[in-house]
């Protein structure tokens, strides 16, 4: 059976969809089989996997509003293992539409449990904000990873969304732990990235993981290639790093 | 009569806050009277002028739910001539609240007429979304003004947002005009800064603001100290292109 993961910060541009594309690509490398899941109606997960626009027909709007089971929105990526579920700005709609909804908030994990596909993980991409479309997530997930970028305002919010989660946990999921926190955009030449590090670990302990993101021109540059990092540049310190994070994801799991 | 500015993309961290807080600061510094509204729930534009939570008693989600007029909500900051309009998580209440009240997109609008203040300049700090609350800021807005964060995700967001600006034009409010794009964190070392310059360049012709803003370490320090980075470094990289963007501001609104 397999592990679902909201990649969920409310805060904007701090490396949520960058963790959910070369997560996911480094767990395929090692001979995982997972499926991302693009719930941002910016679709960058999308366009960062290798779809253009005019490719993307059947997506997570359509699964969440029904019109199809989430089997027949799963595309296949230039990425052996990794598969995707596609999205547009129709998504934008879903918000509003999804209100009126019965179960509105569970439709993703509904979908998903109905689907009962044979991949290891599930990695659903957010976007900034926590409302319906997130929420579907963190409903559908069995854990969330925070991606906290080393900047002030990104730490400023990091305690709202922890709050966020707990909530989720007691109103719809019970079953939703807080994996861990992940250090994005490290820059090792500026002090506010270890003051942001020193205080998340002060306060989270071992929930912030080990492997720190460094910031790293290549993986801002990937997505305009259509691909991860990991396949733009193997070897640089970018790729290293997600690689390092699997590696620590997959032992904090306990999977082999 | 004063201008209103919605500081708006739905691109997350791509410099909205910053752009509001440092734009506002230095149109102050040359004698206007300006007053930013934090319409965002994470509340960095209340942080990053230096307002703590606990000091943030009367808001922004007060004003929108109508419990109290805009005059009422206005704080001086330590900035002479600049105002503020503080925001809190309560605001994330009003997305939800906001669509069974009556003019639910124009209640910002509503509430900045019924105010009539005496400031030159009104800048409305966005969530990275666009629902309603982004929706409020482009109903009352005048104009639009766009950062563009010079990496590749926020260029193929763009876009979206043209489009959407358009129809908000057509459906909400004739009046919005397209003030222009700001060009943010750009990195001379890196070729993808100069090549979204470029491509937007190419596109939106002199919509694109010749003033250019920097990557700069003190932007992003400054709100820690809860100043805008003009207050915590004046002669920095960062405090000079927001004073170049004030003054392109101005000659463009053809201000003296
Ligand atoms: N480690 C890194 N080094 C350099 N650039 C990075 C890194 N991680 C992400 N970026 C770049 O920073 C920008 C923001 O990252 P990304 O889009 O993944 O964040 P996000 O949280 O998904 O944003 P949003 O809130 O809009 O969904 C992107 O342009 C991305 O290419
Ligand atoms: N020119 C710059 N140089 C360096 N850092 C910057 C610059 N502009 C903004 N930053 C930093 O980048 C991060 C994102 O900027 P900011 O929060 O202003 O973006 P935003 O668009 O308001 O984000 P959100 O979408 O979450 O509202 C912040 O930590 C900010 O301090
Ligand atoms: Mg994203
Ligand atoms: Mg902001």
């Amino acid at each position: 059976h397999h592990r679902v993961y909201a990649i969920a910060n409310q805060k904007g541009g701090v490396g949520k969809t960058t963790t959910t594309i070369n997560l996911a690509t480094a767990l395929a490398a090692v001979g995982k089989r997972v499926l991302v899941i693009d719930l941002d109606p910016q679709g960058n997960a999308s366009t960062g996997l290798g779809f253009d626009q005019s490719d993307r027909t059947v997506t997570a709007y359509d699964v969440l509003s029904g019109a199809v089971p989430l089997r027949q929105a799963i595309r296949h990526t230039r990425i052996p293992g990794l598969d995707l579920v596609t999205s547009t700005v129709d998504l934008l709609g879903a918000e509003i539409e999804l209100i009126d909804m019965d179960r509105r908030s569970y439709r993703m994990r509904d979908a998903v449990e109905a689907a009962d596909t044979d991949h290891d993980f599930i990695i659903i991409d957010c976007p900034p904000a926590l409302g319906l479309l997130t929420l579907n997530a963190l409903a559908a997930a069995d854990a969330v990873l925070i991606p906290l970028q080393c900047e002030f305002f990104a730490l400023e919010g990091l305690s709202q969304l922890l709050r966020t989660v707990d909530r989720i946990k007691r109103t719809f999921n019970p079953d939703l732990e807080l994996t861990g926190v992940v250090l994005t955009m490290f820059d090792k030449r500026n002090n506010l990235s270890e003051q942001v590090a020193a205080d998340a670990r002060g306060h989270l302990g071992d929930k912030v993981y080990d492997t720190v993101i460094p910031r790293n021109v290549k993986i801002s540059e990937a997505p305009s290639h259509g691909k991860p990092a990991l396949l733009y540049d193997y070897n640089c310190a970018g790729s290293r790093a997600y690689i390092a994070l699997a590696k620590e994801f997959l032992r904090r799991e306990r999977v082999p």
